[in-house]
């Protein structure tokens, strides 16, 4: 089940 | 981090560094939309909200710091540099930044993942930066005399989030696969209000001669 995503980009 | 993503990144502060460059070098910010540079200031200030709150890497906080800090270096220039601001386009820089504000923020209360503080500005963020540009290629159009530094600039800060494209596609099939549609596609809008600019540009480029937009 994918996860979210951190909001890692800029 | 992937190649993609380093090199959109790079782009982005190379486009900054360009036009603090020439805002430092000829005292002069003709041809520079003042609106333009007070919305980036608004979409990194909306979307840097957790840059105290939660850590990434020491490298995503130092380039949040740098975006932020040069841009309203930007806006102090043009506006209380006793040289600098006499040389902006006062009368040509007439795009509303009330116009493109206030419909992202409504749309960032509607269309959204969570109703959070936070996420509301962070999507609001996307969608003022997807059309952040509008007031400074107003601006290029009215410009009879486009610099180079400037011509690139635009042209830098327009590949940049091109690059966020590749470095998408990328992470969707190399990372697990979520379909992210409020960054998406607002990037594509984004690299998409360019594709006219990106064009004269790469002619002017070619044929070595003057950028000019037509009107």
């Amino acid at each position: 089940n994918p996860t979210h995503k951190p909001k890692d980009e800029l | 981090m992937n190649a993609f993503r380093l090199a959109g990144d790079m782009t982005h502060l190379l486009s900054i560094i360009l036009l603090l460059l020439k805002i430092r070098a000829t005292k002069s910010c003709a041809g520079i939309s003042l609106k333009t540079q007070e919305l980036y200031v608004i979409v990194f200030m909306s979307r840097y909200l957790d840059l105290f709150r939660t850590y990434y890497s020491l490298y995503n906080s130092l380039m949040k710091i740098i975006f932020l800090g040069t841009s309203m270096c930007i806006v102090w220039y043009m506006r209380s540099h006793k040289v600098v601001r006499q040389t902006y386009n006062n009368d040509e820089d007439t795009f509303r930044h009330f116009f493109l504000v206030l419909p992202c923020f409504v749309l960032a209360l509607l269309v959204h993942r969570n109703f959070t503080f936070i996420e509301i500005l962070w999507t609001f963020s996307l969608y003022l930066e997807s059309v952040a540009i509008l007031p400074q290629l107003v601006l290029l159009q009215k410009s009879s005399n486009i610099d180079n530094l400037t011509g690139t600039y635009v042209f830098l800060l327009g590949a940049y989030r091109g690059l966020y494209l590749f470095n998408w596609v990328y992470r969707f099939f190399t990372e697990n696969h979520r379909v992210r549609w409020i960054p998406w596609l607002s990037g594509l809008i984004q690299t998409a209000i360019y594709t006219d600019f990106f064009y004269y540009y790469i002619r002017s480029w070619k044929n070595r001669e003057k950028l000019k937009l037509p009107a």
